[in-house]
């Protein structure tokens, strides 16, 4: 029993300041999970590392509008095996973009070290479910980089549909243009740490009726 | 709208500030640390009903509406939230990716009887 023998509102008896926290705690996250159309809370099993966190904030923030209507996403890349050629790397992401929202905007973010002789030609492919060649679902986008550091590079968000399982993999395929320089193509892009490569994506929810259209 | 107190038996907005550290929550929701969870309580007696919160002209309305017919009709005027604003979140979903998202009508800013 609170001080006052009755709520004001319903006339129920108003509950102890302890018992009202509880129940407020309770109801905040009822809403945030609901807000962000989540059944419970996430269970994080493998965090990115702070530093990748810091810089990937900082990007959000760069060039970034009043927040628009749907979501913006940065989904940090595994590297199936780092120690091969960065330039032959496969990039793997895991989204779980929900069916009812729509990819309209994606980059690729790639650091290009200071070693970089001259102009770097990069292509990249999608690679095909279940692990075909590269290429079976055609190049993404192409690319030439003349100076180190990170590049944001536009991806064609048609292409980037992932997977039923919600794995996208990307194959990198690059060259310094300057042909007498293949031999140091390995240690021109850096894949690891707090430098590696992630998509920057933007998702909308569906316009109601958006599919009706094409259908007729 | 006022701010509810303990001698307020009228309409007003009862503000509670949530640290997400508080719900644990603290390792997936990374900005902001916490949000005003503000909920509405409190009588709304007739010669209130449609007030703060919505324009005083839908309030004299009402209120000529009640004087013209019988003045203490049975219905009755609830305290609601009149003003509300969208909760900017940056979290880490299942799979690790950091997610920017507005949650729509979050926080309410104004409490008004219906």
């Amino acid at each position: 029993q609170g001080t006052r023998s009755a709520c004001p509102s319903c006339g129920d008896p108003t509950l102890a300041p302890q018992a009202e926290r509880a129940l407020v705690l309770e109801l905040a996250k009822q809403k945030i999970l609901e807000g962000l159309h989540l059944t419970s809370r996430p269970r994080i099993t493998q965090p990115p590392p702070q530093a990748a966190l810091t810089r990937a904030l900082r990007n959000l923030q760069l060039g970034s509008e009043a927040p628009v209507k749907g979501e913006e996403v940065i989904s940090f890349a595994t590297i199936a095996d780092a120690s091969t050629s960065a330039c032959g790397s496969m990039l793997t992401f895991h989204l779980s973009t929900p069916r009812s929202h729509h990819l309209h905007h994606a980059r690729l973010w790639l650091h290009v070290l200071p070693s970089l002789p001259g102009t770097l030609y990069l292509r990249i492919f999608r690679w095909g479910p279940r692990g075909r060649r590269p290429g079976s679902q055609g190049l993404l986008a192409e690319h030439q980089m003349t100076a180190p550091g990170w590049h944001a590079l536009p991806l064609p968000s048609s292409g980037l549909r992932s997977e039923e399982s919600g794995v996208l993999r990307l194959q990198l395929d690059c060259s310094p243009l300057d042909s007498n320089h293949t031999a140091q193509a390995q240690q021109l892009l850096d894949t690891a740490g707090d430098r590696r490569p992630f998509l920057e994506l933007k998702v909308r929810p569906k316009e109601p009726g958006a599919g009706r259209a094409r259908r007729r | 709208t006022p701010t509810c107190d303990p001698e307020t038996p009228l309409c007003c907005r009862r503000d509670h500030y949530v640290d997400f550290q508080e719900l644990g929550w603290q390792d997936w929701i990374l900005q902001p640390e916490g949000y005003q969870l503000n909920y509405c309580s409190g009588q709304c007696p007739p010669h209130l009903a449609g007030s703060p919160g919505i324009a005083a002209s839908f309030h004299s309305a009402v209120f000529s509406l009640l004087k013209a017919n019988h003045p203490w009709t049975l219905s009755t005027s609830c305290c609601v939230p009149t003003a509300r604003r969208p909760l900017s979140l940056l979290y880490l979903d299942r799979d690790g990716n950091v997610v920017k998202t507005d949650v729509p009508d979050m926080v309410v800013e104004a409490c008004g009887c219906s």
